[in-house]
């Protein structure tokens, strides 16, 4: 397009230095191209039908199988050690913002793994985890209740008779809601539930359970489990419920790294009360920087599309004008790519400020966590809000282009707008800063 | 607050603004001179001021209320303090950040005028909170809305050059009009055609209601 042509000569400085910046480095830009040519050279990963064309049914279809040649090509693809840089890059590439069948298994089952067990429950979980004999997801949120998780209402009792925690949901709205691929997909669940041992109760704890049979995939007895049905976006995912009817585990399923429970049913308290802030921290920055690449997209779109389209000709004879001329153009477009550009750097920052509290932690040195945990729940929340008051402004800089799915728009907006939600939804996290900021 | 108020308070990086001193007047003073320090100023300021405006009335109706009841009172300002301790973050990172940028001149150049132009529509959008108090006269108001102007003249030529150092392929990108080639209108048609609707020139939803409705 000669417009398009006419901007990049028009520009005053070298796109490339800038783009090294924004990304952190030249190797990283390589990285990019290689990891997408890599894709593109795989008739797995050829996309015939574009994704909005399909029916539920079909887009959940085609993404599990994406998903499976998705992980078969990982490790060449990309470099384990970084999974949620090249990992997510990847992912992006194969899955856009559809999600998939094993979304959960690598952004939360696995890390809670990693992360919450014991030597003897590692051996146990990670090699099955990572060869992809099962499946699993990470199931917090109930019907009844969200953020606040002290009151979580499905329960894990400890019977010493038998060695087992009896898993229940008491009523309806203890039912598991929403977590991502637990309708249909997982065969495991990291499950939240409040511990009850020895007569007394000890609050919410991980529960490493088995939801469906590993032979013919059916729900297990005393389990019920299903989709929730169509969302805004993100429809290739099976979000899912899940009920237990008194549901026995074996004790050792309760994830012991921290609290424990023993045979005879002694509850033994974690050494820090504060350590299971660090992972939400981790977890907002990654949701931060993925926030900020939406309106990054939304942006490109809006900014490309507003030198490729005239509209209204100022001079008669002299030819439609191009809308980004406009001021009032500008002034809808120019500030969302400055959102993202900060928002980005604030996401690379609160990275590496959870890189140095994880050092300090292993010291047993809490001091900077309360700070960092409200800074990046306030961050989360701030960001989740604009980018997608900002990806609407794009949209709507699209005049009703912007309002067909060809655009992207509906995906990337739909994407994104859930992160006003998930993970905290945003004036519970804003009030949990305030509470911070009121304390110091 | 009480600690800070009595200069005992130890505080974290993050939180070090709420120790420093209120200033009576902003000198913002449009885009000539203008510094980093002074947008990061002013956020800091107005950050402050909502976080202890806020400590000062939870504090008061803590004396007739429980804390929990206090705390559900003002909380839509409880928000607006978070909010603002937030924004203010963001702007003294996005100059801390762009500052460690080693490229050419031009490019950190480019970079602050993005920075700029993120501080002063933030402003621009919160504008209330900066008048308050006359922190920020009149006529600096006003010049904030013709320094975005000026900015936003300044990144026109540019922007399309600084959407592509995002450097989305339009394999990621996934959208007919944010194509790179920059070949909307064929493609929006092509892409059209794909729809399942398309797949024939009647579609049996006719001839079961609407055909029989003409023909009646």
């Amino acid at each position: 397009n000669p417009d398009l042509t006419k901007e990049r000569k028009a520009a005053s400085f070298d796109v490339n230095q800038l783009s090294e910046f924004i990304h952190g480095g030249k190797e990283v830009l390589a990285r990019r191209k290689e990891i997408l040519e890599f894709v593109e050279s795989k008739p797995e990963f050829k996309q015939e039908t574009p994704i909005e064309f399909l029916s539920r049914e079909e887009r959940y279809e085609q993404q599990a199988k994406n998903a499976v040649a998705m992980t078969e090509y990982a490790t060449d693809a990309i470099d384990g050690s970084d999974f949620f840089g090249e990992g997510m890059y990847y992912q992006q590439l194969i899955m856009g913002r559809d999600l998939h069948a094993l979304s959960l298994h690598y952004v939360m089952f696995l890390p809670t793994i990693q992360n919450q067990t014991t030597e003897e429950q590692l051996d146990k979980w990670l090699g099955l985890v990572i060869t992809r004999g099962i499946a699993g997801t990470y199931a917090q949120t109930e019907l009844g209740h969200g953020t606040n998780l002290s009151q979580l209402e499905t329960t894990a009792t400890y019977d010493p008779k038998t060695e087992e925690f009896v898993i229940h949901s008491p009523k309806v709205s203890a039912a598991k809601w929403w977590p991502g691929a637990l309708g249909k997909s997982s065969t495991h669940a990291i499950v939240m539930a409040q511990l009850y041992t020895d007569g007394q109760k000890y609050g919410p704890h991980p529960f490493i359970v088995q939801i469906r049979d590993l032979e013919d995939h059916k729900p297990l007895k005393g389990i019920t489990v299903g989709d929730i049905g169509p969302k805004l976006g993100i429809n290739g995912s099976d979000n899912g419920f899940l009920l237990f009817n008194n549901y026995r585990i074996p004790r050792e399923n309760m994830l012991m790294r921290y609290s424990k429970v023993t045979k005879e049913g002694k509850y033994i308290h974690p050494k820090h009360q504060k350590l299971g802030y660090g992972s939400m921290v981790f977890v907002r920055s990654i949701m931060i920087r993925d926030q900020s690449l939406q309106l990054a997209a939304a942006s490109t779109i809006a900014t490309r599309y507003a030198a490729v389209r005239r509209q209204g000709e100022l001079v008669p004879g002299k030819g439609e004008v191009q809308i980004i001329d406009y001021r009032t153009q500008q002034l809808r477009i120019f500030p969302q790519i400055t959102k993202t550009l900060a928002f980005l750097f604030a996401a690379s920052e609160v990275r590496d400020l959870y890189l140095k509290v994880t050092e300090q932690l292993s010291d047993g040195n809490v001091e900077l966590l309360p700070e960092l945990h409200s800074l990046s729940s306030g961050l989360k929340s701030v960001v989740s809000w604009e980018v997608s008051q900002g990806i609407e402004q794009c949209r709507l800089a699209c005049g009703g282009h912007g309002y067909s799915q060809a655009s992207g728009f509906p995906e990337i907006y739909a994407y994104a707008v859930g992160g006003c939600t998930y993970e905290g939804e945003n004036i519970v996290m804003l009030l949990q800063v305030a509470r911070q900021l009121m304390k110091t | 607050v009480a600690k800070i108020k009595s200069g005992n308070a130890k505080l974290a990086q993050i939180d070090g603004y709420l120790k420093a001193f209120n200033v009576n007047r902003s000198s913002f003073n449009g885009l000539t001179g203008l510094t980093p320090q002074i947008l990061i100023q002013d956020f800091e300021q107005v950050a402050r001021i909502q976080v202890f405006g806020v400590y000062s009335r939870l504090a008061e109706l803590k004396r007739t209320l429980p804390e929990h009841e206090a705390f559900n009172k003002i909380s839509i300002d409880l928000c607006r303090a978070s909010r603002w301790h937030v924004k203010a973050y963001l702007v003294k990172n996005f100059f801390a950040y762009i500052s460690r940028c080693s490229g050419a001149e031009r490019v950190k150049q480019l970079l602050v005028e993005i920075a700029s132009l993120y501080a002063l529509d933030q402003i621009s959008a919160g504008l209330a909170h900066f008048l308050r108090n006359q922190y920020y006269s009149q006529s600096q108001a006003d010049q904030v809305k013709m320094s975005i102007e000026t900015l936003l003249e300044r990144l026109r030529p540019e922007a399309v050059a600084i959407v592509d150092a995002f450097d989305f392929s339009d394999r990621e990108l996934h959208s007919v009009l944010g194509r790179r080639d920059g070949n909307v209108y064929e493609n929006l048609l092509k892409w059209a055609q794909q729809s399942q609707l398309n797949k024939s020139d009647v579609l049996d939803a006719y001839h079961k209601h609407l055909g029989p409705m003409m023909k009646e």
